[in-house]
């Protein structure tokens, strides 16, 4: 059973609320992929927004709730809805929070009833063939395995047609340590290392001694994401690497759990998209946090902003009246990389000392 | 005097009274009828839901068909009220 679907192909979601029963991000990922189950068998792209009015408006209610025509009834019972494709509550999906949500099999799962409504907000109505996702009952499926059934994608399919042939990917460059041009994702030390990320690969050498190792990511930390934008060591022996508005940390070789976390919890204002560069000082213990041609400052000690801050990246440090690539500090100096070239900087006498190439590093002829 | 409980049967009828009209338009259809309430309309929408859930077409609120109404399920009607 279906009806006519959205007119466009680009639709954007926004979740107003969040349910305390499981992490921001959780939340955010069982969402996320709740629509990927769909945009994976038709040509329909989601995108993100965390501000005015979206397509698909999701939030977790009780009982009678705002100008909608339903209600929910406490704990079991209907577990969420969601209203047929269209302008104001069209699209709208709304999930009991009375219920108990999770990412996994106890309680309700957030993704598996996710897809399902999200099936309505994109023109379905139920199914009766037990096997799927549109069947109204809730099934306590595998959330690892793929839920929708041939059923669901013949219905998505009679609406919206099958996927966009994917562009063939391009071969993923592998980056050369020696090569003039090569510029750096982020830096940062890690003990008595200095790692350089680039892509999905990264470079390691070792304080005074020459050899150079080249590492994918992946094969420390799986978890991390490729291109990351950030990256620097914490006086507490943990590193902090950025990717748009998420950051993670890790200490030694693991990243910790419940990350990632939004750069917002950290005092940044929610205009502030991505980091372009980052650097703890030893010395003060104080992080500079560079964003365009701004720059913050962390107290590491009271994990505060501290006030005064953005200022303009060239009035805290004359001369560097470039947009940051990469920052770190090594030996009490600064060294600020922008494209192939880097810059040696003295914090105390506040100017730069030296310019080198970048890959001064890797020790090239 | 103590309230005279419901019995359960009464409980059950109300349950699928509010299922139905919920998910199958029972109370829509039904109107004033179902101040009366009308078995007859009932029984239609109970054999409705039987059908559309595979269950033994009886029209009789079975203990199958109640265990159906009383599992954890998505607040859009069935069939017709979508939309």
């Amino acid at each position: 059973y279906t009806l006519p679907g959205w007119r466009k192909y680009n639709l954007t979601y926004r979740i107003i609320n969040y349910t305390p029963d499981m992490a921001r991000a959780a939340v955010d990922e069982a969402i996320q992929e709740g629509l990927e189950v769909w945009s994976k068998v038709t040509p329909l792209k989601f995108t993100k927004i965390s501000k005015g009015i979206a397509d698909i408006m999701i939030a977790f209610r009780t009982r009678v709730h705002g100008r909608c025509p339903r209600y929910f009834d406490g704990p079991l019972g209907v577990l969420g809805h969601a209203f047929p494709p269209g302008p104001g509550l069209g699209g709208d999906t709304h999930f009991d929070e009375d219920e108990n949500w999770t990412k996994d099999g106890a309680g309700f799962n957030l993704f598996l009833v996710a897809a399902h409504e999200f099936g309505h907000a994109l023109g379905l109505s139920h199914s009766n063939d037990q096997t799927a996702l549109m069947f109204p009952n809730y099934v306590s499926l595998d959330p690892r395995k793929y839920p929708l059934s041939q059923d669901d994608i013949n219905g998505i399919q009679s609406i919206y047609g099958l996927p966009k042939e994917p562009a063939k990917p391009k071969e993923p460059t592998i980056p050369h340590a020696c090569d003039p041009d090569l510029t750096f994702d982020a830096i940062t030390t890690f003990r008595r290392e200095v790692m350089f990320f680039k892509g999905r690969h990264l470079w390691r050498i070792y304080y005074d001694i020459t050899d150079v190792e080249f590492e994918l990511i992946a094969s420390f930390w799986p978890s991390l994401p490729a291109d990351l934008q950030a990256a620097y060591e914490n006086p507490r022996d943990k590193i902090l690497v950025f990717k748009d508005e998420n950051f993670w940390m890790i200490r030694g070789y693991a990243v910790l759990p419940d990350y990632p976390k939004s750069i917002h919890t950290l005092g940044f204002p929610g205009r502030v998209k991505k980091i372009d560069a980052a650097v703890c000082d030893k010395t003060t213990r104080k992080t500079y946090f560079f964003v365009g041609i701004w720059c913050w400052r962390f107290d590491e000690m009271t994990q505060t902003m501290d006030k005064g801050f953005p200022q303009r990246v060239v009035k805290h440090f004359p001369g560097i009246s470039i947009r940051v690539d990469a920052a770190f500090q090594y030996k009490g100096f600064f060294f600020f990389s922008r494209g192939s070239k880097q810059f040696e900087y003295d914090i105390k006498t506040k100017n730069i000392t030296r310019i080198m190439r970048t890959n001064t590093w890797f020790q090239c002829k | 005097f103590p309230l005279v409980r419901m019995t359960e049967n009464e409980e059950n009828m109300q349950l699928a009274q509010a299922y139905l009209n919920q998910f199958y338009s029972l109370e829509i259809e039904g109107n004033h009828l179902v101040q009366s309430k009308n078995r007859s309309l009932i029984d239609d929408k109970i054999r409705e839901m039987q059908a559309f859930f595979g269950l033994t077409v009886t029209g009789k609120l079975d203990s199958n068909t109640l265990e159906i109404m009383k599992t954890p399920r998505c607040g859009v009607p069935d069939v017709g009220q979508y939309g």
